[in-house]
């Protein structure tokens, strides 16, 4: 594993880390949206099913079964544990616009058209656009607690990290997986926008707040 | 037939 890859990990796992926490210190999950909390649990259910059937590291499984439990965790305090606090009037992406377009493509595009394969690429594919109706939220109500910013910022700069790992593999390990790095340059590309404004004003000790 | 890529990253 490179520095890359590794440090792409551990930014994924502290983002979960601060959703949870924040949630449930200030017992409140105001301006996060249950919809990409459900497709982040959709993405880990159905890419790692391969749980069952391969053992590759105690990391690997470790970090595997860390990522599906907080993710269900966290819907769990959403839509039960904290339900009263959840906007919901704001939560209105469609993700059906998500999920219908990545299945479909799931099939058309994988490397194998096995059930796992197919829903491996599944999760590939919707990691990739599931943080939309989270942005989506902040962009509506044109503001975000500056906690909900650093996750987003921890959550989109992994998927940059993995970037660097795979040029880093493709040159010294030949290795490379077109379907995962397409899907993450999509992903990084999302969240350009909320990095500038992140940069820019969170690191600056400013609240994120979007022009009127 | 090509091996799909090793799944070992998360």
């Amino acid at each position: 594993m490179n520095i890359f890859r590794f440090l792409g990990d551990i930014s994924h796992l502290s983002a979960i880390i601060i959703l949870l926490l924040k949630i449930w210190k200030s017992r409140s999950c105001a301006g996060i949206s249950g919809k990409s909390q459900l497709l982040f649990a959709i993405v880990f259910t159905t890419r790692y099913l391969d749980l069952f059937t391969n053992f590759i590291s105690f990391y690997n499984t470790s970090m595997k079964v860390v990522y599906v439990a907080s993710s269900y965790a966290t819907v769990w305090m959403i839509y039960s544990k904290f339900k009263a606090t959840y906007d919901g009037n704001h939560d209105t992406f469609r993700v059906e616009f998500l999920i219908v377009p990545t299945a479909i493509l799931s099939f058309l595009v994988n490397h194998d058209f096995t059930p796992l394969e197919i829903l491996w690429t599944f999760s590939i594919y919707l990691e990739s656009v599931a943080i939309l109706p989270q942005l989506f939220m902040v962009s509506k109500t044109g503001e975000a607690e500056t906690i909900t910013s650093h996750y987003l910022f921890a959550l989109g700069i992994y998927r940059t990290l993995y970037l660097f790992n795979w040029i880093w593999r493709y040159q010294f390990e030949e290795f490379f997986d077109l379907i995962a790095i397409v899907a993450g340059l999509v992903q990084t590309v999302l969240y350009c926008d909320f990095f500038y404004l992140y940069i820019t004003k969170v690191l600056k000790g400013k609240k994120l707040s979007l022009p009127a | 037939e090509e091996e799909t890529p090793l799944k070992d990253e998360l």
